[in-house]
């Protein structure tokens, strides 16, 4: 793993956000693009369409509030994006 | 509204409940079921028949992990369900993930009716909705009120936008809305009632659009819409009243009369007036109490009264009477009437009067909102 990506333990919380928004914000995916470069542009965007969406603090970050927010329990629709 | 804007060609709808979830009794997902349908059709010129072989519109199912349709659910938590925007086959139908606890409140558990509303939703063509009020709002609200619950706007103005509104809606195109009553006050010395009744041990205050529920052990009454309750019962009801042995509440305005059961509205009404014996000239029904002790149903019309055997489910002969010749003291017209400990109590505007029926005389004179302690 790169310097800057997840520790072991937050595995289990990348793999989350990165189902989130593979499932319901059409992030394209691609583990490796998300897991390596989680401050990269198409995925900080995501994670702020995503909060603008959820009436959350547009920062950008995986914050507290995004993540329990993330974790809550949802409808399996897409939010936004391209379906079938 | 869906990419596209998939909806409806057509306002009546059938729906199938495919197979049931083992979490709940299968009355109870009917009428979850039932009631998240008439949520929409509250606001809609949507109709709903249900469907018991064949392919329905939308066809409701529980199921587990991969079931059939490349969006497998993934255990307890997290995707309760998913629905599919208008169209043939798939399309259309909503599928619960078994894996949740589904409940019929919202203390323990998923609330099925909740999750039935806002995929039904989905089923007539609504997307998610980013209002975090909105019953498309895509994240499950456990603390949602059930006995509050009503759609948002943003929710009535995504459906309408599709089909249209409820033509006999407020919001129907070319009929002048009236003006929204205002919110009765409770301590109002000039407070009328619509109708009164007990229900499982409550009392119920109806007005307008609302009613107040007075437990006898609390002080404070609850304030609520009738809707948010019972959606597909009226708003200024003319009288209701309690059949404690049925456990079921009549609620009556104009010629057609409904029976609830605790949350839950009975099929098969509303009925008109007449099955139960009223000539055609009574056009409505004042007020109505349950005698549950005799089994008799009394029904207050201007100034007489008939009497119901509830027994025989028939009205007796030698009615209608004079109300005052028989229940003396009670001579204004009755807005509402029910028992309580062993006495009636008669509203007529903003007086109510305690009445002993054995014997036969009027012990007080009170406000009509004596119960509120205000």
């Amino acid at each position: 793993y790169p310097l800057d990506g997840p520790s072991r333990g937050e595995e289990g919380s990348m793999d989350l956000v990165q189902h989130y928004l593979e499932n319901y914000y059409n992030l394209e995916k691609d583990a490796k693009q998300f897991i390596k470069r989680k401050d990269s542009s198409p995925v900080v965007k995501k994670i702020q369409e995503m909060q603008k969406f959820l009436g959350l603090e547009v920062t950008g970050k995986l914050d507290s509030d995004t993540m329990r927010m993330m974790g809550r329990p949802r409808c399996g629709v897409p939010d936004v994006g391209h379906f079938t | 509204t869906f990419p596209g804007t998939p909806k409806w060609q057509k306002n009546h709808l059938t729906y199938r409940i495919v197979n049931y979830t083992p979490d709940l009794p299968r009355q109870v997902v009917d009428s979850a079921i039932e009631k998240a349908l008439r949520v929409w059709a509250e606001v809609t010129p949507l109709t709903f028949s249900r469907m018991y072989e064949g392919e329905a519109d939308i066809m409701i199912s529980f199921a587990v992990r991969e079931h059939g349709d490349f969006s497998p659910f993934d255990g307890p938590g997290m995707v309760l369900a998913h629905a599919y925007a208008p169209g043939p086959g798939i399309n259309g139908d909503a599928h619960f993930d078994d894996d949740e606890r589904w409940a019929d409140d919202t203390r323990v558990g998923t609330n099925l009716f909740l999750v039935a509303a806002h995929e039904l939703g989905h089923s007539l063509g609504l997307f998610h909705s980013a209002n975090s009020e909105a019953l498309m709002f895509p994240v499950y609200k456990s603390f949602t009120d059930l006995a509050t619950f009503r759609l948002s706007q943003d929710d009535v103005n995504g459906i309408q936008s599709l089909y249209g509104p409820s033509l006999s809606s407020p919001e129907a195109p070319r009929v002048p809305s009236p003006p929204e009553p205002a919110t009765p006050a409770k301590c109002d010395p000039a407070l009328s009632f619509d109708a009164v009744c007990t229900l499982r041990g409550e009392i119920l205050f109806f007005k307008d659009r609302h009613f107040w529920r007075q437990s006898l052990r609390t002080t404070e009454p609850g304030f609520y819409l009738i809707s948010s309750f019972w959606p597909s019962l009226p708003s200024s009801i003319d009288a209701a009243y309690e059949v404690a042995s049925r456990d079921t509440v009549f609620i009556f305005k104009g010629r057609q009369f409904w029976a609830i059961r605790g949350h839950e509205a009975q099929a098969g009404y509303p009925r008109s007036i007449h099955t139960l014996g009223f000539p055609a000239t009574v056009e409505k029904i004042d007020a109505a109490i349950s005698d549950k002790e005799k089994k008799k149903t009394y029904f207050f019309v201007e100034d007489k009264y008939w009497r119901f055997d509830e027994k025989r489910q028939s009205m007796e002969p030698g009615f209608p009477k004079k109300i005052a010749e028989h229940f003396p003291g009670v001579d204004s017209k009755v807005d509402a009437v029910f028992e309580q400990f062993g006495f009636y109590y008669f509203f007529s505007g903003s007086s109510q009067l305690e009445f002993d029926p054995n014997a036969k005389k009027v012990t007080h004179i009170l406000k009509s909102n004596s119960w509120f302690h205000c």
